[in-house]
């Protein structure tokens, strides 16, 4: 762990007062090697580096702390307000509909994540409707509807031959029609580098203008999390994050690229395939940076 | 310090790493190679960084070689399991898969074996129509070892030259997940002793570390025969695919390259290397 890793480089240059800007470079290659293999990327891990490098240098070593434990403590730290703040609320239109638009590349959990957000909506006493957009994917409909069904939440589709922009202008009438105050528009995966899809999201922008735009992240995904993150940040002005699959063991450093590129908060961790109570989790930082830091 | 006298200086290294880490090829195999490079470097007096850099091609392709194993299909039905993580790829796979073979003229049966999440079956049964090959399925909630020893059943007496199994994606850190996975290949074992033939283990090619992880828990619980990297045809490297070589000595064998039922290619080592210095 990173704690050891620390203890061990202190111990080889003894007890002192101060921590030396050479102690603290010494530490700090321990940190970069961590965070990359937590699959921070290569060019966040400089920039934290440098930030805590200069935070750590000259600080008097605490009397209660050792000063690999110093070392740790500035580094969760940074991490923590670097992921930024905890229960970042959704958007709540005040002339509902409220819109909210979830984007992201192939198999990152948007579908499933829709569904969730549905249902967190219906416990909070609102009214959401799920949108069925993604006209590609064989059985996508399908499986917004069979999940839809699951938490008694209306699901509005169209079938696969009318346009994803189309089907959500008529699915915002529709949600007017039955007084639906949130509609949660469910779109299919997407190569950022893809240019007809990715014009694509940009007309359902348009025509539906979202109040939330999340974009949907796998915590496996490793260094292209920068570059997925900033193009769609760049066609689509991201309003947060949702960072999926955090039951398994995956260290999640992407969360920490994916926040410093776009600037956007992370609003929610997936945590389980079900869609029931305990699988959508408000973000609270604290629940990534051990796992980060490994 | 300057190792090298000329252009081939401690930042040529730094880059060259740097490219490596970028492409998710893991610092302690990136650290492997450059070691091993350097020293090929040093023994054969290289000065330029055009041939360095070139010796590291070789070294990488090297890794990706040393387990390639021909495929062999000698047994009928050939039965081919398809796992892997939650949305890797699995079921778009085994449509182009399917594709491939028919393409060859093999007769292709599909078994839908994720009987867990909505509308799993649904969506193999579509790619099964669209490509021309039947599904065996019993939709959301049944017993997968049901699907899969019907499927068996089917191809036996169909004349079937190949079965392939579409398993539920699973997180290796789930436990009881990666049994019932051991326990779905034993159902495919009792039901034809060499079976599976092969196991394909899925990989996302934007996977990061955590790649090095699911390959062993899966090489573990079903021995994966070979291994599948897909959505290649984004930006990311797949340079996952060295650590995950490394760990589980199998072979690269298949390249997801887009959204299409013909979007497959044959993994090639040396073109995959190529396309990570691109
Ligand atoms: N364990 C776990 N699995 C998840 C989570 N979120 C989604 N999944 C699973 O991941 C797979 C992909 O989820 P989808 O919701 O279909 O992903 P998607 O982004 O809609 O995929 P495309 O529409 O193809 O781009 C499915 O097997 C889901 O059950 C999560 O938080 N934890
Ligand atoms: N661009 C691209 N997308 C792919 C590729 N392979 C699969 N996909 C997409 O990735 C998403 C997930 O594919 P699936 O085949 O459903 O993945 P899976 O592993 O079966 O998912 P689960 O069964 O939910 O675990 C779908 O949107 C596919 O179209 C590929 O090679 N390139
Ligand atoms: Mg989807
Ligand atoms: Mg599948």
């Amino acid at each position: 762990s990173l704690s050891d890793r620390l203890q061990a480089v202190f111990k080889k240059l003894g007890g002192k007062g101060r921590l030396s800007e050479e102690d603290v470079r010494e530490a700090m290659k321990q940190v970069r090697l961590a965070l990359l293999e937590a699959d921070v990327n290569l060019q966040v891990v400089r920039e934290f580096v440098a930030k805590v490098t200069e935070r750590a240098v000259g600080e008097e070593v605490s009397r209660s702390l050792t000063p690999s434990q110093q070392v740790i403590k500035i580094v969760r730290d940074e991490l923590v307000s670097l992921l930024g703040e905890a229960e970042v609320p959704l958007a709540d239109a005040t002339l509902p509909p409220t819109v909210i638009m979830l984007v992201g590349l192939q198999g990152a959990g948007k579908t499933t994540h829709a569904a969730k957000l549905a249902l967190h909506l219906r416990k909070k006493g609102k009214r959401p409707l799920l949108v069925a957009a993604d006209v590609y994917r064989p059985a996508a409909i399908a499986q917004l509807e069979s999940l839809g069904k699951q938490v008694n939440i209306p699901v509005y589709s169209e079938g696969t031959t009318a346009k994803p922009p189309e089907i959500v202008a008529r699915a915002l009438a529709h949600a007017r029609a039955e007084h639906c105050n949130y509609v949660i528009i469910d779109t299919a995966g997407r190569l950022q580098v893809d240019e007809v899809l990715m014009t694509e999201l940009a007309d359902i922008v348009t025509v539906a203008q979202p109040h939330e735009r999340l974009l949907v992240v796998d915590a496996m995904i490793g260094q292209e999390a920068v570059r997925v993150a900033d193009e769609f940040n760049k066609r689509v002005a991201l309003s947060g994050i949702i960072f999926t699959k955090i039951d398994g063991d995956a260290r999640g450093g992407a969360a920490l690229s994916v926040r410093s590129v776009t600037g956007v908060p992370i609003k929610f961790l997936g945590t389980g395939e079900k869609i029931e109570v305990g699988t959508l989790e408000v973000f609270h930082p604290e629940r990534l940076v051990s796992r980060i830091l490994g | 310090a300057a190792l090298f006298g000329g252009a081939l200086n401690a930042q040529v290294w730094d880059d060259l790493e740097d490219l490596l880490v970028q492409a998710d090829v893991g610092v302690n195999t990136t650290t492997e190679l450059v070691k091993r490079v350097k020293e090929r470097v040093r023994r054969a007096g290289v000065k330029e960084p055009a041939e360095a850099q070139q010796m590291l091609h070789e070294e990488m392709v090297k890794i990706l070689m040393d387990q390639d194993v021909p495929l062999s299909q000698t047994t009928k039905p050939h039965v081919v399991l398809v796992v892997g993580v939650n949305g890797a790829g699995k079921t778009t796979l085994i449509a182009k898969l399917a594709h491939r073979y028919l393409d060859k003229n093999q007769k292709v049966v599909l078994a839908a074996g994720d009987t867990f999440r909505a509308a799993a079956s649904e969506q193999l049964e579509t790619w099964g129509a669209r490509v021309g090959v039947p599904v065996v399925s019993r939709g959301q909630g049944g017993d997968p070892g049901a699907v899969v020893y019907d499927a068996m059943d089917v191809a036996t007496s169909t004349d079937c030259d190949v079965v392939i199994i579409d398993t539920a994606g699973r997180l290796h850190a789930k436990v009881n997940l990666m049994q019932e996975l051991t326990k779905l290949r034993n159902i495919i074992r009792r039901k034809m002793p060499d079976a599976p033939h092969e196991v394909i283990l899925v990989i996302d090619a934007t996977t990061g570390q955590n790649g090095v992880l699911q390959a062993k828990a899966f090489a573990a619980a079903s021995d994966v025969t070979a291994v599948a990297i897909t959505k290649m045809d984004g930006t990311a490297k797949g340079g996952i695919a060295f650590a995950i070589a490394q760990e589980i000595q199998r072979p690269v064998r298949y390249v997801g390259t887009g959204e299409k039922m013909t979007d497959l290619a044959l993994f090639d080592a040396t073109t995959f290397v190529d396309a990570l210095f691109a």
